[in-house]
């Protein structure tokens, strides 16, 4: 698999590798997917990248690796920025081959990482049509989380057709923040949507919705959809290739 | 815990 900007994947590394520390990486002809649990199982990620995201692609037969996130993360924090990346595995090779070039094809590295043992269980991800679908900017997102964090361990995520409201109480008092809906959307990316069915309230923990928003760089939006006892959406898209989900159990009051 | 099972059970029942 090419990547002509390899910091694509470097993104998509630095966005996983906090949630979980390695995965199985699901190879085949339509192209890479992984899913994966927290440590805890409390939170749930699914990647996807198409084959035709890729510069070029190639797959003679389905392959599952087992990769360590942190390993790669490591390797892959030698690259260049404007380096092209191409990772590929010989048939039966216990090993990961990753290959960076410079953008004026004068450097070349070569790093091969350990391919692990992982037993991968696959969980079916059930369509859901969602009471709420957010859109927002990812770096107003990741914002939200950061300063919610301050005042406690939770973010209660409330939607009305007016906007969607976070808030967030601990030792310290409470805090929250409002987003208005955007009436004139000027630039798309900037702008905060929400497709309301019904209105939600739901609880979650912000620690993971802030390990989440480390996949921000991916993409200058994010999609957050909610319905009421159901695993929160976040929803990250890797360009003309695929995304990145998280799902989130909401906390359930006990 | 809850969640744990929540989230299992809403992806496992798929």
């Amino acid at each position: 698999a090419r990547l002509l900007h390899g910091s694509i994947f470097a993104k998509v590394i630095e966005g996983l590798r906090e949630l979980v520390n390695e995965a199985t990486w699901e190879c085949s002809g339509n192209g890479i997917t992984l899913q994966a649990m927290d440590s805890s199982h409390v939170a749930l990620v699914s990647l996807v990248m198409r084959s035709e995201g890729f510069e070029s692609y190639r797959c003679d037969r389905n392959m599952s690796l087992g990769i360590s996130l942190v390993s790669m993360s490591k390797v892959l924090k030698t690259m260049g920025k404007d380096d092209s990346l191409t990772i590929r595995v010989n048939d039966d090779s216990d090993s990961i081959i990753i290959a960076m070039e410079s953008q004026n094809q004068d450097k070349f590295a070569d790093y091969e990482l350990r391919l692990m043992d992982l037993d991968s269980e696959h969980l079916g991800i059930p369509d859901t049509d969602y009471s709420c679908a957010i859109k927002m900017p990812s770096s107003e997102f990741s914002r939200i989380c950061r300063d919610m964090s301050i005042m406690g361990d939770s973010v209660l995520i409330c939607t009305t057709k007016e906007g969607v409201k976070f808030s967030a109480k601990g030792d310290l008092g409470q805090g929250s923040i409002r987003l208005v809906q955007t009436t004139n959307i000027e630039k798309e990316e900037e702008a905060v949507i929400i497709e309301m069915k019904e209105a939600v309230a739901l609880t979650f923990a912000v620690r993971y919705l802030s390990m989440f928003c480390k996949a921000a760089p991916l993409s200058p939006q994010v999609g957050l959809s909610l319905s009421e006892d159901t695993p929160l959406m976040c929803e990250f898209k890797i360009a003309e290739m695929g995304h990145v989900r998280f799902y989130l159990a909401p906390k359930i009051e006990d | 815990n809850i969640q744990q099972q929540f989230l299992l059970n809403f992806f496992k029942q798929y």
